[in-house]
């Protein structure tokens, strides 16, 4: 597992998110449930807590969309890049972009969202990429049943370097 | 010796898709870094635990071209 340089990480146990709009290829409820789920990956094993907010700020902002997004790293189209995040901060900090031309999906026609949303919310938390296949963190994308879903030793490791373990 | 490798000799779009992931995700992090283009090749096919030859082969190629994130893995 990698950190940022400087190990940037949130200060605080109590993070809040806000998904700022969606994508047409999932029901707005898909969205919520797969968004979730992904933070869950994280506060399953360490104390980390996410609270989901509707207005105002927000430490994590989740939102879709396409080519440049007033962020400086333009999307590309189909493929390629699916999504990115900033590392923990301040602004743009913590915040997660999903590549609007993707086909977003529950399962496994397009790009399953559970999935990259758990890797980007890794970033999100401080994490960069693994080198290690397998791990949630590693740069390419690969479909595995998000209902067998379990975070690599590598990942848990990284993440508890950060914010410790989850306690009994 | 040793002899370099001439990049001419991967056509032009090739040299053009590498350089652009090489930018993207194994950045160079000072603008005074120079590295060569094999050099460049050979990070990214440790990190991907490929066969470092410093040349785009097809197992590199492949590489590329799966989807991803787009943070760098250079982590800067």
């Amino acid at each position: 597992y990698k950190t940022f340089p400087g190990n940037p990480r949130w200060r605080n146990k109590y993070l809040t998110y806000r998904i700022d709009n969606y994508t047409p290829d999932l029901p707005q409820a898909k969205v919520d449930e797969a968004i979730s789920k992904a933070f869950m990956v994280w506060s399953d094993v360490t104390p980390l807590q996410f609270k989901r907010v509707f207005r105002g700020d927000a430490d994590i902002v989740v939102a879709f969309a396409r080519r440049e997004h007033r962020d400086g790293y333009p999307f590309d189209g189909r493929g390629n890049t699916l999504a990115h995040a900033f590392a923990p901060g301040k602004g743009l900090g913590g915040d997660a972009h999903f590549d609007e031309d993707e086909t977003w999906s529950e399962y496994n026609h397009g790009v399953n969202l559970f999935l990259v949303a758990a890797h980007e919310f890794g970033h999100s938390l401080g994490l960069a990429h693994s080198n290690v296949p397998g791990a949630l963190m590693y740069p390419t994308y690969s479909y595995v049943n998000p209902k067998t879903f379990r975070l690599s030793e590598d990942d848990k490791r990284g993440i508890q370097k950060l914010y410790g373990r989850k306690s009994a | 010796f040793p002899a370099q490798l001439k990049p001419h000799s991967w056509n032009s779009i090739d040299l053009e898709s590498v350089k652009t992931y090489l930018d993207k995700f194994f950045p160079l992090l000072r603008k005074t870094d120079s590295q060569s283009l094999e050099e460049r090749i050979k990070k990214m096919q440790r990190f991907f635990h490929l066969t470092v030859t410093g040349t785009l082969n097809a197992e590199t190629k492949e590489i590329m071209n799966q989807p991803r994130c787009g943070v760098p893995d250079i982590a800067d």
